[in-house]
């Protein structure tokens, strides 16, 4: 059974996977079986709908700035394709002989190409979607790479000026990715890991100001504050590399799903 | 979220097509 790392590609692809697997187990008990009817009508609306999502599909590689979409996507169009192909030279085959065995080959086999297709697709752009989650975790990297040089007030407030809506953007999107995963600890990781940020970045402003105090104040003690500061944007910067680490995982623990 | 829909529309499409094939072959077990 494939498994599904969203909620919405499982929603999505979940019902199919299971109809394609009774369908194998089905057509295995009754391998003389029945005469099968015509599926001329259902296979030309698969063929439609295929249609349909090669031209969205299209559109999406031509649209995007994302390199590794672009490379990905193809393969995965091509698939269903080929998978339709499938279906449409089942169909024909059954028409001539509602018995033919080689047209239930095509048409568990092209069932299941449908299935894996429109997952790898469904996967290419989960993927493109979650890069562009990462992008704005390593803008926020790039932004505490910086507290080291913030030396006045007025750089401090220029520094926030850029740093709050970026980190807002990126809890929001990890908030709502987070919501979207099946994989409760990957979940759990991401929770956590946001709650560090968000806990943190009022303490690593406030130990900005000090250190931005001290040295305006002389600059006794300002190692430490420095120290601290730095022990602080460090601890930031590990928890969003743990979330862009978690982000890129499509990998399913079995074990912890049993 | 076009791609979303256009996925949705297939896999709608092959769960008929399934049931379709499917309910013969039911009939003998």
């Amino acid at each position: 059974m494939p498994v599904f790392h969203t909620k919405t590609i499982e929603s999505i692809l979940e019902p199919v996977a299971q109809q394609v697997s009774r369908l194998v187990i089905l057509h295995e008990e009754a391998e003389d079986g029945n005469a099968m009817p015509d599926l001329g009508r259902p296979v030309q609306a698969v063929s439609t709908a295929v249609t349909n999502l090669v031209k969205v599909g299209k559109e999406t590689i031509n649209s995007s700035d994302d390199a590794l979409l672009k490379q990905d996507m193809p393969s995965a169009l091509q698939r269903v394709e080929g998978a339709s192909r499938l279906l449409e030279e089942a169909s024909g085959l059954l028409k001539q002989d509602p018995y033919s065995g080689p047209a239930r080959k095509k048409l568990i086999e092209g069932s299941r190409g449908i299935l894996q297709g429109t997952s790898s697709l469904l996967l290419c752009f989960d993927e493109s979607e979650v890069r562009k989650i990462i992008r704005e975790c390593k803008r926020v990297l790039d932004y505490l790479a910086v507290t080291e040089v913030i030396e006045t007030m007025e750089d401090l407030v220029h520094f926030l000026k850029n740093l709050s809506p970026c980190l807002s953007k990126v809890s929001r999107e990890i908030s709502a990715r987070e919501k979207e995963l099946t994989h409760q600890v990957h979940r759990e990781i991401l929770v956590r890991c946001l709650e560090q940020i968000k806990t943190l970045a009022p303490i690593l402003i406030c130990s900005m100001k000090i250190f931005i105090h001290i040295i305006s104040q002389g600059g006794k003690g300002a190692d430490e504050a420095a120290e601290n500061r730095n022990y602080l944007s460090g601890r930031m910067s590990d928890e969003l590399n743990e979330i862009i680490r978690v982000l890129q995982l499509t990998t399913y623990d079995e074990e912890e799903w049993d | 979220e076009m791609i979303l829909e256009a996925a949705k529309s297939i896999a709608a499409a092959t769960s008929a097509l399934i049931k379709a094939a499917s309910a013969a072959q039911r009939e003998l077990i």
